[in-house]
Order: structure tokens, then sequence, then C-alpha cells
């Protein structure tokens, strides 16, 4: 007979961990130096504060490919009531808002917690003190796959000395390092290449130490959380903000839940869903929230999503990491204006590098970012490379291969639709996809510029 | 401040439905209609019923996009009190055991559900009869996003009359049938070349039926669900193992709860892990249950998992579908010996046409499937891909491009690795690529030979 059971997120993700990137021991190891970083990288910049990030791998057993990765950061920590569940609870995130962050999920850090139990059989040891906190808390935690809640085999706390703050994360894990090492250190890298102002180190268990400091203190401004855009709401996110919501009438509803509604458009809005704006929006019928839903998707005239909660690289940043890293003799860069899809505002920006120290190679080399992570795998299936690898012609552009070129492409938006919760790779969503397709053609045009006027000059010359 | 919060997998999977294939309506309509199909299909092939399935697609309003579908088995059913949870409760499934079926997540149909209730607003509605059963129940469910919950607004059942027994589920949604129809289409056929035991049908909007009669009545062995193999255990899956045994020692849990380990091997393995044969199993500590883990790493005699739960499609049913679809002139298919990876068994077959009614290619047309669910996204980051477009050289088998090629791939396995819950493409598993090519290079080997034969005759004819 079938045996009928439901299972709990904790057991679901353990069960399935390929899917979210820990599906052997080399990619383990990378996935788990990647999620602390993100995770430290989103815990100083978004709040504005320079970070200072160092990335330790030790061999604890190298014969057993047993090693410990720890990722100390200066972010605004973790608070002790909290702590626990953002390490030792699957689906439990401060990213779960409208705001660009590296994080998204809600499931990173639990899974490396997770592989680390599974594998060596320790709980993952965390040290944090919130910023202004006078207290500094240390404690053990592992994920209990069957319940989904945190277990804390050992906690405590201490005064704090001084103002530091931030967060120390240490797991010990099953991990191919030999493998992944060449992954990893490139991962680092690129997290380097397009954050200037960000301090970061990686110790490897060969006791190498490889530092990119600080180049500028200079930092992006922080995203900003954004209220919903009308365009991107179903009928279940509608019964979501009316359940939160406080507003007593209907119009009230829409003028206070979503951007771009101002009291003539939520006037308009009502009047096509015929509904009366002194509603009480909590006894809406199904049928009143599909004709409202209905009223959003038909309505041509919303103003487009805030780019408030968006927080792109910046041109000239991107020259300057692709000019310190490749050396190359030509380089430009463009930041696209905002755009949308699906109501989810995004940015692409695009920067290409030539010649130089670059060596040339069969296909162009793409560098894909999305919200400042950088993409290591499953580039063919990724729609940046649908755009610079299939769908440019790079001889419109006086590119013959092979070619020293380099193409960085950055997705930034409060909801890159990856393919997997592994992010590896961005869907072909078609907004997305003729963002970047404009973004590179403006670039490829400065370098056909320039190639044709170095043409020139080299013809001249022969003369 | 950071807002921290958790959510459930209902609220996960609603938020992030595009890695389940949910991203569009293109999509979704498509997802939806093979999420149905699959179940389907488990419920009747896996219970040795010949299956008969008939999939509607009713337009409600085309303008709006609105579609039903509508699929109808001939089934096991689902028993009354198992429904609302089937249709209602994301991580709910009967296939959370180890055998091959279609399913594994305990997502598919509650992702369409979510679908049509949030794009249209309205509840499924299910109609099912379990097999010996002397009532029909019908009911609608809604997944309730916030806890994850099934909501059943209208319920009711009434006496069989008859023995039929099997299901009908039927979604409104927002769907673009007019993009998806040539997938889905292609879909259903490609269910039907591999499923001669089937009697598939379906009816589209535009009034059209496509129907792919049975061909025999002889169907595979069902598979049959299998104890774990030692080399697939980690910690966690170890303790979950000890949670649910009644074995009173160490040494009956080992002999009980899995596949190839016998009296002698437990006290071979009991020796190596320092462990008493007596102790009683939930007692152990976590330092026993990692040395217990370490031995069953490090033994290098346990027999292969068992093939038992697998159900290969057979080298003489993928050569009579390839045949009646393609009229090629040649065809050929194998039917690996079983492997494992990581503890999970699998079976790689492969079959190839060659000629006759096929169109030359610049490329080999590759027909991918999976725990025999046809996979028509993702081709290029799927392994077989890898074997079969760029690792494999056709010009050594006397292929030379554009050529009428095709070739199809099927794994079937306890777990399929796929790279996503939307069950797209496969990943790189090393033992699986290998299989793969071993599998495709001997088919291909009997390609050559009668390409050669053809040759020389030709070439006899010329003089
Ligand atoms: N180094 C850190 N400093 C401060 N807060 C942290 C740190 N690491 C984790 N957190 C907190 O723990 C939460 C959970 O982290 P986790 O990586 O599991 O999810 P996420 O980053 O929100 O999303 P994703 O799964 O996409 O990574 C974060 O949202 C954040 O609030
Ligand atoms: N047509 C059907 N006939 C009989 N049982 C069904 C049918 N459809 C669904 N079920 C039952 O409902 C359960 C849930 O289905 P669902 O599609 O959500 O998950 P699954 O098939 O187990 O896994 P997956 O997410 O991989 O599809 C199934 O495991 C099965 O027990
Ligand atoms: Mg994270
Ligand atoms: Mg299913």
């Amino acid at each position: 007979a079938e045996q009928y059971r439901g299972m709990g997120a904790a057991e679901f993700f353990y069960r399935n961990k390929e899917i979210a990137g820990f599906g052997n021991p080399t990619r383990a190891i990378y996935q788990t130096v990647r999620e602390l970083v993100e995770n430290s990288l989103d815990a100083t910049e978004v709040h504005k504060i320079p970070p200072k990030i160092v990335v330790q791998v030790e061999a604890v057993d190298p014969d057993k490919n047993i090693y410990r990765v720890t990722v100390d950061d200066n972010g605004i920590g973790i608070p002790p009531d909290k702590a626990p569940y953002a390490f030792g609870r699957v689906l439990y995130s401060s990213k779960y808002v409208a705001r660009q962050t590296r994080g998204m999920y809600g499931l990173g850090v639990k899974m490396a917690v997770l592989y680390g139990q599974m594998t060596v059989g320790k709980p993952t040891l965390v040290i944090t003190s919130p910023r202004g906190s006078k207290f500094t808390y240390r404690f053990k935690v592992k994920v209990n796959v069957k319940t989904n809640e945190p277990e804390v085999p050992e906690k405590g706390e201490w005064p704090k000395s001084g103002d530091w703050h931030g967060t120390r994360v240490s797991i010990e894990l099953v991990g191919d390092w030999r493998r992944a090492r060449t992954k990893i250190l490139e991962y680092i890298k690129r997290t380097a290449i397009i954050a200037p102002y960000a301090d970061i180190t990686i110790i490897t268990p060969e006791g190498i130490l490889v530092r990119y400091p600080r180049k500028t203190y200079e930092m992006p401004e922080p995203p900003k959380e954004a209220k919903p855009h009308p365009k991107g709401i179903d009928i279940e996110a509608l019964r979501q903000i009316i359940d939160k919501s406080k507003a007593k009438t209907l119009k009230q509803l829409l003028i206070t839940e979503f951007q771009s509604i101002g009291p003539k458009t939520a006037s308009v809005l009502l009047k096509r869903a015929g509904l009366e704006p002194d509603l009480n929006p909590k006894t809406l019928t199904d049928d009143q929230l599909k004709a409202l839903v209905d009223a959003f998707h038909s309505y041509e005239k919303f103003r487009p999503p805030s780019p408030e909660p968006l927080s792109p690289i910046g041109a000239e940043l991107i020259k300057i990491g692709l000019k310190s890293v490749l050396k190359p003799e030509f380089v430009e860069a463009v930041t696209r204006r905002p755009s949308a899809y699906g109501g989810h505002p995004f940015i692409v920006e695009v920067g290409i590098a030539y010649g130089g120290e670059i060596p040339p190679a069969d296909q162009p080399v793409l560098y894909r970012y999305a919200n400042k992570i950088p993409l290591l795998y499953d580039e063919k299936s990724d729609v940046a490379w649908k755009v610079v690898g299939e769908t440019i012609d790079w001889s419109n552009y006086k590119v013959s291969f092979p070619a020293p070129l380099v193409v960085l492409v950055h997705i930034a938006s409060t909801k890159v639709p990856y393919k997997g919760v592994g992010k590896e790779s961005v869907m072909e969503v078609p907004e997305i996809e003729r963002e970047i397709r404009l973004a590179v053609q403006e670039v490829a045009r400065k370098l056909k510029r320039y190639l044709t006027k170095k043409e020139k000059e080299e013809e001249l010359q022969k003369k």
C-alpha cells in the first residue's frame, strides 16, 4: 500500500541537498564558502559598513577530506534571540523583503550547517556581537532535520570589550578542497573585482594567504526596502497584503500598501474593478480579489517600479575592477536605466575588457554576476551566455575569434530569477534578456570605435 | 532594523515558483499538464495497471488566457483521508520511498493547485475512487499558503456504481496555451513513445483529439521498494533510521534496516567501528554514529545496491517506440546492467535511430528521459547532452553532420539527481555520465557496422 506522509522544509532540503549546491564534497565546500561570504557581505555592505572579511580553510584531517571553514566579518551581527533560528531553522531569513541583497531564500547557511553535521557530526560554531550590544554571544548549533528547530548544545555570553561588531561562523565538513580550490579562489577574486571597498582575505589549508585590500572607502548607496508594485500582484499576494495591513478601507489599502498608487489612481482602479472605495479590505470575496488583480494587470499607466531597493555596482567601479585584474588595453562599462519584470525592478550592467594582457580565446570570456554574487557554474544555461555567447554577432564589432575579449554582466534585482536555489544561473526572462542585449551592444559599439581607430592608426603606421 | 522571520514550505514554493517550473504562463500550463500526467502514470504503471489517461485542455476565457486542464486516469485513486493533503499540503507524497517513480518531491500537483488559485482564484477539483472502494469522492481544494494546510471549500461522496477506479484532477489557470501548445503535444508524444502499454489521449482547446492507443498489454515489472544501501548513508540518515527502527541491538539494526548486510558483514563493520554488537542503537553517541558511518564508507566488499526498485523501459520497447515514431532505416538500443552512485541504484538505457524518414540535422537530436519522464527544456546543461553532443566524436562511427541521427537516453534511478525541482535536466554525476557514455558507444558501434556495410554495398552497386 502507498505510504503517504508529509515532511518539513529541513528534511526536504536535507534529502535534496544537491539542488542547493551540496550534491558532492567538491561543490559542498565551494558552496559553504560562498554562502558564508555572501552572508557577510550582506551584513556589511547593505548597512554601509566597509566590509572586512577573512575566510580561513583549515585541514582537520585531509586524508578523510575533513576541513574547517571559518568566515569572520565586521557586519551588524545577529541578535541573540534570533541567532539560533538564523543558523538552525531552514527557511528563516531577514531578507524576505523587497530589497536587493545576495541572500533571498533563508536557506544558505542552514545547508552548510546541515552538510557539516551529516558528514562530520559536529555542530556549527557561531560567535556574534550586534552593533551597539554590550555582549558577545557564542553558541553551537545544529538543525533538527525532523522538526526544523535549532538544537543548541552549547551557548554562552560575556561582556564585550571595545565596540567591535560582527560575526564568525565556523563549520567542519567533508569537502574536496583539492578539487574545489581553484573555483573557491576564483570566486573570492571575482567578488573582490566588483567590491573595491571591501577588504577580503582567504587563507588556505596550505597556509597561503591571498588578500584583496580595500581600494576605496566610497560605498554604494544601500538599497531601501520598497513596497510591492501592483504589476507583480496575484490573488495570493493580495490576500497576504490585506492580511497584514491595518488599512480600514480598500482605497486606503491601495494607497498605503503599494508603490505607484496615489488617490487618483486608486479611484480609477477601484472603478475598473467595480469595488466601493470604503469597503473593509478584510471582507473581500474571492471574486472581488480577482477583479482587483485584473484591474492591476489591465491598467497601463503605473509609474514603473522604483529603483530605490536596488544597489548597482556602477560603471566606474566595474571599469576599475576589470582594469586592475585583467590589465586590458581597452575597458568600457555601462549601467542601464532601471527596468522591471513582473513588478520586480532590475538593473543590468555590462563591462567589456579587450586586449592588453588578456589571452586570446575561441569565445568571449564571460564574468557573470547577480546581485553582486559571482556565478561560476552552469554558464551555458544562463541568460547572459545566451546573449553574449550565442546572440551577439561579435564580427559586427570588429571582433574576430580567437580574440582577447572579456565581458562582465551584472543583473541586480529585488528578485533575481535564478534557475535553482543553488544560485548558479539566471533564467531567460525576456525583459532581462533584452536589457542585457542592449547593454552589451552599447558597450560593444564603443569597442568597435576603438578597434576601428586602432586599425586605422596601424595602417597609417605601415605607410 | 533587519526583519527576521521564518516561512513554511507552501509560502516558500509559492514565492519561488519559478524554480518549480511555474515562472510564467507558458511554462506554467506546460508544467501543469506534466505534473498531472506524471502522477497518473505513477498511479497506474507502478501498480501494473495498463494506463488509460485522458488530458483535456479547454479554453475558459482565451482573451484572458484562462484555460482548464483536466487529467483523468484509471489508477489506484487516493484514500479520502489522504487526498486533501495529497493536493493541499506542499511536501506531502506517497513517493518518499526508495523506489523508481516519476514523482519524488511531494510538490508537483500542489504547485499546479497554487498556480491556479493565484491566477484565477478557483480551487482545484478532484474526483477519485480508490481500487476496491465502494465510494466515489469529490472535493475542491486549495493550499493555505501561510499554514501549508489544505482548504476544502466543498466535499462530497456517493456510492460507486461499477468497479472503476482512478482519479480526475481539474485546474483552472492563466496559461499561454498558444505558446506552450507545441511543447505540450511533444511531451505527450514522447511519453507515448516509451510507454506502448499506455492509452493516452489529449484534447486541445481547438477541439483536436490526439490519441496514442495501446500497442501491447505487456507491462514492465513494477519497482519494489528497497532498504537503504550502506554506501548512501550519512550521520543524519543513520539517525533517522535508528529513530524509526524497532531493532533491539546494533547488530540486528544493521541486518534488518539495510540491504547488503548479513550477520557476517555486520560483525566485520561493528569491529571496524569499535562498537559492541548488542548495544541499544537508540543510545549511540554522535561519535559512535560517526564511527559506524565511517565503517560503511571504508568497507569495500558490499554487494552493489539491488536493482529491484528499478523499472527500466527495456531495449525492445525503446526500439519499437523509435521505429513507430521516426520510421528510421536503422534502430538499435541497449539497457545497461544496474549501477549505483552514492548508494542509489540506477540503470542507463540508450537507443539510436538513423536515416529513413529522419531529416538531417547539424547535431544529434537528443530525446532525454529520466524515470520515464520526457525532458524538453535545459538540454545544454544536461549530463546526457554533455555525452551525446559534446564528448562523443560521431565521426568515429561514420556519422558526418549534417546527419539524420536521433539518440534516446533514459536514466532510471531511485533518486534521479535533477538540477532543480522543475525536473528539466540531470546533474553531471560521474557514475551516470560514464554509464551514458558506455551505452552510447555500445549502440554507436552497431550503427558504425551498419553504415560501413551500407557503404560497401553502395560501392559494390556502383561497380
Ligand atoms: N554573517 C552574518 N552576519 C549577520 N547576519 C547573518 C550572517 N549570516 C547569516 N545571517 C542572518 O541569518 C539569516 C539566514 O541566513 P541564510 O544564509 O540561511 O539565508 P539568507 O542569506 O537570508 O538567504 P539565502 O538562502 O539566499 O542565503 C540571514 O538572513 C541573516 O539575517
Ligand atoms: N492521479 C493520481 N492518482 C493517485 N494518486 C495521486 C494522483 N495524483 C497525486 N496523487 C498522490 O498525491 C501525492 C502528491 O502528488 P505530487 O505530485 O504533489 O507529489 P509527488 O508526485 O509525490 O512528487 P513530485 O513533486 O515529484 O511530483 C502523490 O505522491 C500521490 O500519492
Ligand atoms: Mg545567505
Ligand atoms: Mg507528482
